[in-house]
């Protein structure tokens, strides 16, 4: 899916979906002093737990999976 | 397999559980009768035994809620998360809550099954964390699977008894099915069990499994065939997609099923007579759709049928002997597929790659030639 079909609110869904199961932690600073942004490099984690294709931008599959029904426990390793 | 950690398991093999409150969705019951059945997937493979208690506080508290409800993590109405259960502990450690804004059910895929989704959170209950294995139990997004045949996957008995050991009771009259392990899609001596197209994608299928392999994506995605067609079989012996029917049509024995998109078709599965094949063919080894010719070749053993798909008859002057068409053809045909005008017969680990108009061979290529190894 190109770049461009992505919509705000995918972008939010995501960001919700990466908080909530891989950890995802508000960024402070400009992302560009700290390179690749803190969602990017967590959607490269999911998609390498979910074993899609490893781009780290938002892509159809991706979405697709952040879609599906699942547990609401986290997929990192945060229990304790 | 991933578990929360050593410390974050239950320090004894006696464990207590109690069904706080119930769903408006099954019956008591039916309820009861799903949450034992969970933990039993467990017990099985470990030492450990689960007692009920109906007042007070047990380790396993399962409880049914909607959106906030009385921990940090609400809930999100329909669909999405269904469920959620906290690591081995004190308090609201081990304690499993069901999202009621789903619908739950005992055994019908018109919901999610309960059984499925407990079984999945009682593992957080006892310490495993999810896994990456689509085949695992402990994966953490849902999929539909038959409760009557349910098998403990390997993946999550090696979670299991990594934390709590092997089930030492041993009941020799009762000889349990293996677990059932996810194949590795670049494993270069798997022999497929079928290979067929899907309205532009490539499925290729194994086991209970397959990889579905469409343009637009590089990696293979792995998925249970039965989350995608809830009531097909599984280890089948060959696959189609009829062009003209837009339908998949799965062999398994003598039975036929067939698909239109995710919907099983009215009627079927039907015999494999009901495509004209003699009642001598007990099962088929593979399926092609030609699409220049509209035909459909079944193999079986070292011969092949054609299937006039217009007429839906058997062609006359069938079965032929493979290698007289196919040269260089000598093993037992295991699956096939016609990809952008090509013929690709798959014979073991190996795909043959032919002009199905002259019987030119012109590459022998790997089962993994299509799964981006």
């Amino acid at each position: 899916v190109p770049v461009s079909q992505v919509t705000e609110q995918d972008e939010h869904d995501a960001e919700s979906y990466l908080k909530r199961f891989f950890n995802l932690t508000e960024e402070k600073g400009p992302t560009s002093r700290r390179g690749v942004s803190a969602v990017s490099s967590k959607l490269s984690e999911m998609q390498r737990f979910f074993g899609l294709h490893i781009t780290g931008t938002l892509d159809a599959d991706t979405m697709t999976m952040m879609k599906k029904p699942r547990c609401g426990v986290p997929d990192t390793n945060i229990a304790s | 397999f991933s578990t929360f950690g050593k410390n974050l398991k239950w320090e004894k093999n006696r464990i207590t559980y109690r069904i706080v409150n119930y769903t408006p969705d099954m019956s008591a019951p039916e309820v009861d009768d799903s949450v034992e059945k969970a933990l039993q997937v467990w017990a099985k493979v470990t030492p450990l035994r689960f007692t009920r208690i109906h007042s007070g506080t047990a380790d396993i508290m399962i409880s049914f809620g909607r959106q906030a409800h009385g921990d940090f993590y609400p809930f999100d109405g329909p669909d999405g998360t269904l469920a959620h259960a906290f690591a081995p502990g004190t308090g609201i450690g081990g304690d499993a809550h069901f999202d009621d804004d789903e619908h739950f059910t005992f055994r019908s895929n018109r919901g999610y099954i309960l059984f499925l989704v407990a079984a999945h959170e009682f593992g957080h209950s006892l310490g495993l964390s999810h896994s990456d294995d689509p085949g695992a139990l402990m994966y953490p997004v849902y999929s539909y699977r038959n409760p009557d045949t349910f098998v403990l996957p390997r993946d999550d008995v090696n979670g299991i008894q990594s934390l709590y050991g092997r089930n030492s009771v041993k009941d020799p009259s009762v000889d349990k099915p293996q677990p059932p392990t996810t194949p590795d899609v670049c494993d270069s001596t798997m022999v497929l069990d079928a290979v067929a197209t899907l309205r532009g994608e490539m499925l290729f299928f194994k086991d209970s499994f397959f990889w579905r392999s469409f343009p637009q994506s590089n990696t293979p995605q792995l998925s249970l065939i039965t989350n995608f067609w809830p009531k097909a079989p599984t280890h089948i012996d060959a696959a189609y997609e009829s062009q003209q029917s837009d339908r998949v049509f799965l062999f398994k024995d003598r039975r036929v099923w067939a698909f239109a998109g995710y919907n099983r078709v009215r009627g079927y599965p039907k015999t494999l007579s009901s495509f004209g094949l003699p009642r001598s063919v007990k099962k088929i080894d593979a399926a092609l759709y030609d699409v220049e010719s509209g035909k459909t070749l079944f193999f079986v053993d070292r011969s092949y049928y054609s299937y006039d798909e217009t007429r839906k008859t058997m062609d006359q002057g069938f079965p032929k002997r493979v290698d007289q068409t196919f040269s260089g053809l000598t093993g037992k045909v295991t699956a096939a597929l016609q990809y952008r005008g090509y013929t690709y017969i798959y014979s073991g680990p190996y795909m043959f790659e032919y002009s199905l108009r002259t019987g030119r061979l012109f590459r022998v290529l790997r089962n993994s030639y299509f799964l981006r190894c």
